[in-house]
């Protein structure tokens, strides 16, 4: 009786030991980082900052998230002894209401890892396109929010917004920091580019955009401040204009939709329309859970965590769509890029060529200003700085349309584990 | 995880979501 006495203090000791042990780990880390911050030539952005309005929310920002993920993402990878497979996805698929009738692969012992479980195709019939809609939805889930801009702030929830600049980025919109180098188009591909540009009523490129033709349809969404809009040949840096609340067209508006994936919905995400991306802006930020207990409890959780915007158009005009990653889903995978690696230590090898980064989501890197605010080296040894924002152009993928074209329903990507 | 959409469209537009609402990839969401 006196030793488990004694084994419980021992315990609890420990416990509450270690506890105190990673949070002030996490504070050291944010002071550090803070440190970083202060000495790089930005000035620290706010809206990167947790304001947790509780002293718990503030310890769960200090946990060390992205190495969970990590970690979670290691375990699920390790391979499962084919006996355990079946029942350990079955077991899943009950926790979390998983249809395992939807799933593509009919025999589950083919599934090495729960990871890849997690990334499981399902059939095509069970999830018909409709053709006929204007827009589709580009995931399984639940919508969280949805409406109207206004003034560029998006809601959150009732109360709590955040502001779409710091979402997607704003401002000058830097010279690619890295190009995702496609072969250029050869006959065919141009005449398919050709006839999608010509089916989605698109009909204009980024160069009429930048002429002005387009004024309310790009990036000026992205930007606040009357700034004149003129394209310098020489670095290609575009100076876009407009300020959200004049746009310059008065029949359109900007809207927004917030879906939320459970653990067990299906996690690949696809097209949801015909459009154009021209830019992939990774914000390397943190990894909370975005459950909805905390995006109603967490301001400004969106633009806090990792996140994958991709910028372009449509027929109607300006369009993105942004994956946002979570503790126990750190990889965001994009299909046609593969040089974006998400929740990583190291920059990937990709940018090491042409790495200009911004450790200040405001500006992108920006190749005219000469001004590397971090140089990517040549080897893997460059760690990622947080709140940075690594931006590439797809405006190799066709001369057509100065993009990637996604047509409605297509495959795009979806969230790995860890 | 959670995919957000930041669009344009004309103010004709509307979407045929309510909060809370079960979606399915490929699912209407928004129509002119």
């Amino acid at each position: 009786v006196k030793s488990s006495g004694r084994r419980k203090k021992f315990m609890s000791r420990w416990l509450a030991l270690s506890s105190l042990s990673v949070v002030l780990y996490g504070v050291v880390n944010k002071i550090k980082h803070k440190g970083i911050q202060q000495n790089s030539s930005l000035d620290p952005d706010e809206s990167h900052s947790v304001k947790p309005n509780s002293w718990t929310l503030y310890a769960y920002s200090t946990l060390p998230l992205k190495a969970i993920s990590r970690v979670w993402g290691q375990f699920n990878s390790l391979e499962l002894p084919v006996w355990l497979r079946s029942p350990s996805y079955k077991f899943y698929a009950y926790v979390f209401g998983v249809n395992l009738d939807e799933v593509a692969e009919p025999d589950l012992s083919n599934f090495r890892n729960l990871g890849e479980f997690f990334y499981r195709t399902i059939k095509p019939e069970t999830r018909p396109i409709d053709m006929d809609a204007e827009m589709v939805s580009p995931c399984d889930g639940k919508v969280l929010k949805f409406g109207i801009i206004e003034n560029g702030e998006i809601e959150q929830v009732k109360g709590m917004t955040y502001s779409i600049n710091a979402l997607l980025g704003q401002r000058k919109l830097a010279a690619p920091v890295h190009r995702i180098n496609y072969q250029l188009d050869d006959d065919d591909v141009v005449q398919r580019h050709e006839e999608f540009a010509r089916l989605n009523g698109i009909s204009y490129t980024i160069d009429d955009i930048i002429g002005g033709r387009g004024e309310n349809i790009h990036h000026s969404y992205m930007n606040q401040g009357d700034q004149s809009l003129k394209k310098s040949s020489a670095s290609q840096v575009y100076e876009v204009s407009n300020d959200i609340a004049k746009k310059s067209s008065f029949d359109k508006q900007l809207y927004f939709a917030v879906i939320y994936l459970a653990p067990g919905d299906y996690h690949r995400f696809h097209s949801p329309s015909n459009w154009v991306t021209t830019l992939r802006r990774h914000f390397v930020g943190e990894l909370f859970s975005v459950a909805p207990f905390f995006q109603k409890t967490l301001q400004n959780l969106f633009v806090l965590n990792e996140r994958v915007a991709l910028l372009g158009y449509w027929k109607h005009g300006f369009f993105s769509m942004i994956p946002v990653g979570a503790t126990n889903v750190g990889s965001i995978k994009i299909n046609f890029d593969k040089d974006l690696v998400t929740n990583s230590i190291y920059e990937s090898d990709s940018y090491a060529q042409t790495g200009f980064a911004s450790s200040d989501t405001s500006s992108c890197g920006r190749e005219d200003e000469g001004t590397p605010l971090i140089k990517c080296s040549s080897s893997r040894t460059k760690k990622v700085i947080k709140n940075s924002c690594y931006e590439a152009t797809y405006a190799n993928a066709s001369k057509i349309l100065r993009g990637q074209p996604l047509s409605k329903g297509q495959e795009i990507g979806g969230f790995k584990l860890g | 995880s959670t995919v957000v959409l930041v669009f344009e469209a004309p103010k004709t537009f509307h979407f045929t979501l309510a909060e809370n609402m079960k979606l399915k990839m490929g699912q209407r969401i928004g129509e002119l």
